[in-house]
């Protein structure tokens, strides 16, 4: 389950709607300190269905959305959909069966301003965030303590706990 | 469950023991449970030797050891049970040339399986890459992607090192 | 004691408060006192916004953001009490280009009473020193000096630029 | 008060005596993980009278000296010499009495590995630890709160909590 491209609309820093492809083995994301790197992490968490806040380096789940800047005003909402290629038979079976005959799956989260709830939807239908996280969680897409390793989290395993490191291995379990 | 656990446990172990001394080019380590005869609350120990050095927990070691036995660490939980794509962002930080020359190879042996995105300031990681994205903030506070370096001659010699004809 | 304290919050925060900006390029910050009325335990809360962002606190910032702010403060409380030296241990590892220009820069600028020791991984910050020693571990465990390489064109056109004849 | 020179000897992995020499404004020290730079500026905290072996990254004391390697034995003691510059009479004058007319101020600490007991001295003749802090105390060499960033402090100030960043200020007072 390869990623094929990302979609980040009012998220964040990312206020203009931009695209990303995501069709190389290796992908390379480089800029000045600020400019929105841990930024696109962040946009891939959250669309696979961060729900706490703080993961995402904020205070409260309305942070993500573009808070404005000297230029531009807030953001009305926060969009990102992320696509990924499901034309791996093997890829395709761990999958709920509704999903496993598209070549693609795309899953959008969106998150109005003021509004508080999100809405997420797969392939453009609606769906509720259990079935956003059943799909990630067969597919093994979601297995992020270890996949996905924020800006210091090296130094974090290092200087854990013993007990506080059993996460990396009970997440692989 | 408790028998989940220490299966992951060890194939992970066995595989960082391994993957150790590949990264390091020598030494050895591995992982100790604090606790082997509590599976639901045992801690982890990593204990590490670099080549010529001695045996000694991780917070022992210099800063780039520390951070490259945690990604020697990360690399094996990988391969234990590979995810389509992995993120590491800004990991080479503290790294001096060689091991980052070491990480790019290590994360090139993993593409058969996955896909890695990599955030980094190392001019030496994004030339390894197979395409380079790079965002900015010319307007300040609104991030836009500009440029697309594709870096054909490096994906293609992995390739090829990686499948001989 | 409380004057003491205080005399040196003022001093070292209107200093912060003018080499952030000359740092960051633009921008403003300060510090805080988390309660003024007690000099004795209040804490200290760092504000900052960099250019064309929003005002907000030091945990709200990128990686390197947070780190050069962090040096802005170091080199602030530097320029309040110089030490005869400063001590810098890998501190450039997590900035961009530009901003390490703006680290030498403004170490630099602090030469004229104090001597600085940099340790860093980083080709762009090894331009910018007097001399680089090099430290290698040939034998395994054991640490030796290794080549000096003294920076006349560095050293000579930055004496230049400090004395102006 | 600029450094001039450092010898180390039997300091971590320093076995071998080694000599740097410190006669320029900006000096760098490069080189691969872990081949030693951070143990140099454990030298200088050392023989600046640094007492908590925690500071040094160690567990106790002892784990100074040069515990053996695949080719050494362990060290019998570590020693490291800091000499200053004293040829500035305002930063002479900081000083005690019988130090001011020195050209040079050579500061010694002597650890013998089973003793516990550590040895300094300053330009050759034996001191107690209390004469060494005093020199660093009045010359402002001490304040090593902001003067020495250790690897990794700037994110402890970054993360610090309010309370704990007041040392910083406390310091330079
Ligand atoms: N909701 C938001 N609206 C607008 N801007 C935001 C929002 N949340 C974060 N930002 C901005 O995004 C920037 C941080 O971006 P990010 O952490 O991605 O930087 P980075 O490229 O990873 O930098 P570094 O190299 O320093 O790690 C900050 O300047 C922050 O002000
Ligand atoms: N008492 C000791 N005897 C022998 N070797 C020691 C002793 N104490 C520390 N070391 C060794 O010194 C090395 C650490 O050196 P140091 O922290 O200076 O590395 P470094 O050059 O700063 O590396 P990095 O770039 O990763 O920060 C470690 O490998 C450690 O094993
Ligand atoms: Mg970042
Ligand atoms: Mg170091």
């Amino acid at each position: 389950m390869h990623i094929k491209k990302l979609e980040i609309c009012g998220f964040k820093s990312f206020v203009d709607r931009t695209v990303i492809q995501f069709d190389h083995d290796v992908i390379g994301i480089v800029g000045p300190n600020g400019c929105g790197k841990s930024n696109v992490v962040d946009a891939i968490r959250w669309v696979m269905g961060e729900q706490s806040a703080k993961a995402l380096r904020g205070k409260a789940m309305g942070d993500v959305i573009f808070a404005g800047s000297e230029s531009r005003q807030q953001a009305g909402f926060a969009e990102v959909t992320i696509t990924f290629d499901n034309s791996d038979p093997a890829g395709a079976q761990s999958l709920p069966l509704e999903y496993r005959d598209y070549p693609e799956l795309a899953v959008t989260r969106r998150l109005f301003h003021g509004d508080g709830s999100n809405e997420y939807c797969i392939n453009k239908i609606p769906v509720r965030l259990r079935d956003v996280t059943d799909v990630f969680l067969g597919t093994g897409v979601g297995r992020k303590a270890y996949s996905i390793v924020e800006q210091g989290k090296i130094g974090l395993i290092v200087s854990a706990r013993p007990e506080d490191r059993r996460i990396l291995i009970e997440e692989a379990a | 469950s408790e028998r989940l656990f220490e299966h992951a446990f060890t194939g992970i172990n066995r595989r960082f023991t391994e993957l150790f001394p590949k990264m390091f080019r020598g030494g050895k380590a591995e992982l100790r449970l604090t606790n082997p005869n509590d599976m639901l609350e045992t801690g982890i120990e990593i204990l590490a030797q670099p080549p010529g050095k001695r045996l000694g927990h991780i917070e022992l070691m210099s800063g780039g050891e520390k951070a490259f036995t945690a990604v020697s660490l990360l690399f094996a939980i990988f391969r234990y049970k590979p995810s389509p794509f992995c993120i590491l962002d800004e990991v080479d930080a503290p790294l001096d040339d060689a091991n980052i020359d070491r990480y790019v190879e290590a994360i090139r042996a993993m593409t058969d399986r996955s896909q890695f995105i990599i955030i980094t300031h190392s001019k030496r990681t994004m030339q390894a890459v197979d395409v380079l994205y790079g965002v900015t903030m010319q307007e300040p506070g609104v991030s836009k992607l500009v440029g697309v370096r594709v870096n054909e001659a490096a994906a293609r010699s992995e390739h090829k090192r990686a499948n001989p004809a």
